[in-house]
């Protein structure tokens, strides 16, 4: 039985993709089988594990509208793609696609609950489910919380990003509430730290005293390497195992794989 | 008559807020008359500013969705505030319900143009209306380039940032093709330029080479002063005069202003 997490903030730009990419690539690395789901219209988690998101024939988008080929609805299995760099890693593409699924769900009966349909047959195949978000608190970011057991949150060590905490949270309330109770905060994940500027520690010191669930124990140190290996398709260990950027999601991934 | 600037980019944290803030302010310490136009839900440029979203009675939300208060609907004019830092400076707040707005709008006539007959009064008083767009492609931006005369579109020098151009320069194309043959391309700004990086030089060259409108000769380059000095609720022309955040953005209202 997958444990599947979500990995979310509608904050733009705070790491949301890397962590998904490298926390799943690192899990595989375990011999942990782990799936990512690109659920962002930008396709950034399908690019950066060196796909063209312009060859991609059927995506997440297709299994949430329920699209049909020769009268057979498109099913998780039939997109899932095998990595063919690293073990255990398997990926369910986005498209630009996805950025219509949130206005064609709106009138459609359990429209939060689309997502957790489709991810009930990989729960039995995988050990981890990583969901990459986009950055907004709509329709797609609902039923990620939906379909998810625990939520991530990357938070990077910048003023814009503590300020959407409250309604992120606030989501995950409502969510809890409504559609899922188990969902449970797997942590807050400090982002694009650099120990040479006050404002980082200073945000960093204003979450882990007032952010009320888990801070993960490792922070994501700013590193140019995380943000040079999509350009190569690779995720970091691939890209450069001697990283900080490599240690610090594989100091992350042992932190999940604590709690199994 | 108002010229109307959409900043827009639907890749998450690549300097929206930041160049909408403080391009508008510049432009009013060159005695332009300036009014931000805050439309992302996150409320960044209205927080950035120094208002707490929280203290917000009534916002764009407000005004788009026709709601009334004592049988009078919300106008624009009821909604500025004056800023109490910089002259020439005025601000439309956002607040978190702008979120709902999307859901709310798919249903009603001429959805697109909400924003454009909200603003159509504000055109005859301000010389320039700067849009701080939110990090998607749904509803509320294609308003915000219905509205706008011309977009500008911050890039920031990584990968992703140019995985995402061709989705907004389609969604920019069908907008002026179905909703508003005026707009234009006002340009690309390269941000969060790190010269000391291959990475930050290769996609600068990249974009200069492959980018089809003008590209902006000022650079904006990775300044700590520029994410500090939101949450001192101050734009970096009064929270470091001397920065070179403050001098990138002064250079880019030169050339904004170089067009009147
Ligand atoms: N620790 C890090 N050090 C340096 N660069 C980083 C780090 N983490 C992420 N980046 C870079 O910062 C940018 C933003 O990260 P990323 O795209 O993962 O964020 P996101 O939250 O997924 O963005 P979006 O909101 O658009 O989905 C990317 O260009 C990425 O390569
Ligand atoms: N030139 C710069 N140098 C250093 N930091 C910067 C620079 N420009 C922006 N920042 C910081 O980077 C982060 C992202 O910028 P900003 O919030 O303006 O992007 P955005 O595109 O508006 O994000 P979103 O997609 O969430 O709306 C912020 O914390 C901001 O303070
Ligand atoms: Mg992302
Ligand atoms: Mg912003």
């Amino acid at each position: 039985m997958a444990k599947i997490i979500a990995v979310c903030n509608q904050k733009g730009g705070v790491g949301k993709t890397t962590t998904s990419i490298n926390l799943a690539s690192c899990l595989s690395a375990a011999e942990r089988k782990t799936l990512i789901v690109d659920m962002d219209p930008q396709s950034n988690a399908t690019t950066g594990l060196g796909y063209d998101k312009n060859d991609i024939e059927y995506s997440i988008y297709d299994v949430l509208t329920e699209r049909t080929v020769e009268s057979k609805s498109i099913q998780l299995s039939d997109i899932i793609i095998k990595s063919d760099s690293i073990d255990y890693l398997y990926l369910v593409p986005s498209s630009p696609d996805l950025a219509g699924a949130e206005i064609e769900l709106v009138n459609v009966i359990a429209r939060e609950k689309k997502l957790e349909k489709a991810l009930a047959t990989a729960r039995e195949e995988f050990d981890y489910i990583i969901i990459d978000s986009p950055p907004s608190l709509g329709l797609l970011t609902v039923n990620i919380l939906t379909a998810a057991d625990s939520v991530l949150i990357p938070i990077q060590c910048e003023y814009y990003a503590l300020e959407g905490l409250a309604e992120l949270l606030n989501t995950v309330r409502l969510v809890q509430k409504n559609l899922n109770s188990k969902l449970v905060i797997e942590g807050a994940l400090l982002t694009m730290y650099d120990g040479r500027l006050n404002l980082s520690k200073q945000v960093a010191d204003d979450v882990r005293s007032c952010f009320s669930g888990r801070v993960f124990d490792v922070v994501i140190t700013r590193n140019v390497k995380l943000s040079e290996s999509p350009s190569f398709g690779k995720p970091i260990i691939l890209y450069d195992i001697m990283s900080s950027g490599a240690e610090n999601y594989l100091n992350l991934a042992k932190e999940i794989m604590q709690n199994e």
